[in-house]
């Protein structure tokens, strides 16, 4: 029996390349 | 002459290729072709450290190498001046637009994800995270 390859799941955060400065609410 | 260098897509993040699969806030699992600006809007929203925030492209260099630019971006409503540097390649989400990036040709090369070009004036979707309490 061959084990089924699991596919990567990635967050959605990541496909944002930076985090802005924090404002204040 | 100019001098091509061979794609290094190993030096990529490979959540950029078209198939990978995207787990949104709620679970829901997308493909990054198939994102729309709502699934960033709603995964921001229930998410209990990161808000959305939008980045206006302002002006976009050569960077320290021939693959590379610095973009800078206008961001929120306070316009923090932020400097990112990235590869041509490198593709952001505009909102309402989809992926764009400074080299489409070479994205879609590189990634097979259909890709626009991010120009000046372009409102990319950014997060900043929610104040700690």
């Amino acid at each position: 029996n061959v084990e089924p390859r699991s596919v990567p799941v990635f967050p959605w955060h990541s496909l944002v390349p930076f985090l802005a400065p924090t404002q204040s609410d | 002459p100019a001098v091509s260098s061979p794609p290094s897509p190993v030096a990529l993040p490979p959540f950029f290729m078209r198939g990978s699969i995207i787990q949104l806030a709620d679970g829901e699992l997308k493909r990054v072709e198939d994102l729309k600006t709502e699934d960033f809007i709603q995964s921001a929203e229930i998410s209990s450290e990161l808000k959305i925030d939008s980045s206006t492209v302002e002006r976009i260099d050569s960077g320290q190498s021939p693959n590379a630019v610095v973009i800078q971006f206008s961001v929120g409503e306070l316009k923090a001046q932020v400097c990112v540097e990235v590869l041509v390649e490198y593709p952001f989400f505009v909102f309402g637009q989809g992926w764009s990036s400074c080299c489409p040709d070479r994205t879609t090369q590189l990634f097979e994800l259909s890709c626009a070009k991010l120009c000046v004036g372009d409102v990319c979707v950014s997060l900043t995270l929610r104040s700690l309490r």
